[in-house]
């Protein structure tokens, strides 16, 4: 009999996450985007951690330690960069506002 | 309910699982991101300007390039001002506080705009006043659009102090501009002296005086020529589009200014 194969875990990296304002019914307030990339972050920290997972070396250490002791978490796949997005919308007096927000869309995923 | 960030519809969509309290929460912190205070629900006859439109093709992070938008330049001074703000808010002036004078050498016309809603902790670093003046078509036309009767002077002044039993406001000149009534164009006026004063320094918000010189002989139709006051046109439908517009550019302390595509592609 053939063991089961062990189900491999995809390595933290960006995925895809379209955030779509009419589906929130926000489009009758935010002008323009109708929505934006978001992505987000998931996957596995595995050790040892691989230089193309942005790893610090903090979590390189945490990653070492919980392959000997189970109690300490791996290290968490995160967001490493982020990008503002810039709305424009009405306000709650019907005044037009162009607005950057920071940290909004993520660019890149890391182990930290 | 209605106050709420997400309506019915999109609980009904995505929130079932959630409890009220979890959702109240939820929508008070995107609220408070947002810097709002409760969700914005416009009417139906709220107006974009099409400037913002511009500014949000020009400036914004994430905007898709379109056919032209985004490349067409709006001007020196728009991004410089931009370049040191991560907001741009627009506001029209309240037309129950205007005051329109026209006699036969100029027209003035006073505007109050109220910035209330500009919050304390945003420092606003600069703000324009744009005006459009719409080009003059009458069978006189042709014969004084290459003479200096075509020309008209626009002057912007800020209300110091207002003027008491029929006596003039006590205004100072913040730009001045000689317009010739052969083009259709908005015209920019730098505002941010007196802007600043209102919002950082915390003066009293008396308006402004747009004072327009019409040359020597202009007739009526040529006293129309920049679009001051609703009355003085009769197409009433490209008022919303056309009418002046205080634009002010300020910065929260929170995250990026505002940059063009090019100079975000060269970061």
């Amino acid at each position: 009999t053939s063991k089961p194969k062990k189900k491999h875990k995809a390595n933290c990296r960006r995925h895809s996450l379209y955030v779509d304002f009419s589906d929130v019914g926000w489009n009758d307030w935010i002008v323009a985007p109708p929505g934006y990339h978001a992505f987000y972050c998931q996957g596995e920290c595995p050790f040892p951690l691989a230089d193309h997972l942005n790893s610090t070396n903090h979590a390189i250490v945490q990653t070492l330690v919980n392959s000997v002791n189970s109690n300490i978490p791996k290290a968490c796949c995160v967001p490493t960069d982020l990008s503002p997005v810039s709305l424009l919308y009405l306000d709650e007096y019907e005044r037009v506002i162009l607005k950057n927000y920071q940290d909004m869309v993520v660019e890149g995923c890391g182990c930290r | 309910g209605s106050a709420g960030l997400v309506p019915e519809q999109g609980r009904r969509k995505y929130a079932a699982p959630l409890s009220q309290d979890t959702l109240s929460t939820f929508e008070a912190r995107l609220l408070s991101l947002f810097g709002l205070k409760q969700r914005p629900s416009p009417s139906r006859s709220a107006v974009v300007p099409r400037y913002m439109l511009d500014l949000f093709a020009a400036y914004s992070a994430n905007a898709e390039p379109k056919h032209g938008a985004g490349k067409r330049s709006l001007g020196r001074e728009s991004e410089k001002s931009a370049s040191r703000a991560n907001t741009i808010r627009s506001f029209h002036h309240d037309e129950s506080t205007e005051e329109l004078s026209s006699h036969s050498a100029k027209t003035t016309q006073r505007f109050l705009f109220n910035l209330s809603s500009i919050p304390r902790e945003e420092f606003v670093t600069s703000a324009e006043l744009r005006i459009y003046r719409e080009q003059v078509t009458t069978a006189a036309n042709s014969s004084s659009n290459n003479s200096s009767l075509g020309y008209h002077r626009i002057n912007i002044h800020e209300i110091m102090k207002p003027g008491l039993s029929f006596k003039e406001p006590i205004t100072r000149l913040l730009d001045t501009r000689l317009v010739q009534h052969s083009l259709s164009k908005w015209e920019s006026f730098d505002v941010s002296p007196a802007v600043l004063r209102w919002t950082a320094e915390g003066h009293a918000n008396r308006g402004f005086v747009v004072e327009v010189v019409h040359p020597s002989s202009a007739d009526r139709d040529y006293k129309k020529h920049v679009r001051v006051s609703r009355s003085l046109h009769d197409s009433e439908d490209s008022w919303p589009q056309m009418r002046p517009l205080l634009v002010t550019y300020s910065h929260d302390g929170k995250g990026h200014v505002l940059h063009t595509r090019q100079k975000r592609q060269a970061r």
